[in-house]
């Protein structure tokens, strides 16, 4: 979702 | 994208450097305890999402590799024979409990799913881990000039920083409605903590 965008950067 | 994979690959590079410094000099005089230990606290509040979220087996396996490396940093630091008689707590001196507790606060406060202590976590990580690398730059003041290996941990950790910065600039014009603003503003503050340790890097290397 739009808000888990961020959780593919480490 | 390869900006970000710059960033993760130099990020990977600062803890690989720090533990050959401290397994081939058998020392960690120079290096904060400190820092270590706020790192190992960042990736652990981070990366509890490893347990449900599956992004890709990159993501999955970095995260595993930064919580070990950490962790094994500062079991070396702390348990390492001769390395932790090298230790110097009097230089390590900054007051870490003064960046903890408002990082807290703001987690709690400041955080992008309010009912969500995971997004509490994850946003405390991301405040801590902008400010974690205040005791080693304290350190490296105290000390007058840090250790090549030292400098170099630290240019990699600032160089990570950047890459990131680019990244995001970069997915901002690229992905539509790529927008975190929690994110930046900690990044922004994390790169210009490094400012005043990269000027002065830069001019010893070219003194060298």
């Amino acid at each position: 979702g739009e808000t888990d965008a961020k959780k593919d950067e480490l | 994208n390869a900006i970000r994979l710059a960033g993760d690959m130099s990020h990977m590079a600062s803890f690989f450097v720090l533990l050959f410094k401290i397994n081939k000099s058998k020392s960690v005089a120079g290096i904060s305890l400190k820092t270590q230990e706020l790192y190992v606290l960042v990736f652990c509040t981070r990366y509890v999402d490893i347990f449900w979220n599956h992004l890709s087996l990159y993501n999955s396996l970095m995260k595993v590799i930064f919580i070990a490396l950490s962790v094994m940093i500062v079991y070396v630091m702390r348990r390492g024979v001769p390395q932790r008689s090298t230790y110097n707590p009097e230089l390590d001196s900054f007051p870490h409990h003064w960046l903890v507790l408002p990082c807290v606060l703001l987690g709690v406060a400041i955080n992008q799913d309010p009912t969500s202590p995971f997004e509490m976590a994850w946003a405390f990580s991301i405040y801590l881990e902008a400010v974690a690398i205040m005791p080693q730059l304290h350190m490296v003041q105290k000390h007058g000039e840090a250790e090549n290996l030292t400098s170099h941990y630290i240019f990699l950790l600032g160089l990570y920083r950047v890459f990131y910065l680019v990244n995001w600039v970069y997915r901002y014009m690229t992905e539509d409605g790529y927008w975190q603003a929690i994110v930046w503003v900690s990044g922004a503050v994390q790169a210009v903590l490094y400012l005043d340790f990269f000027y002065n890097y830069v001019k010893s290397k070219q003194k060298d």
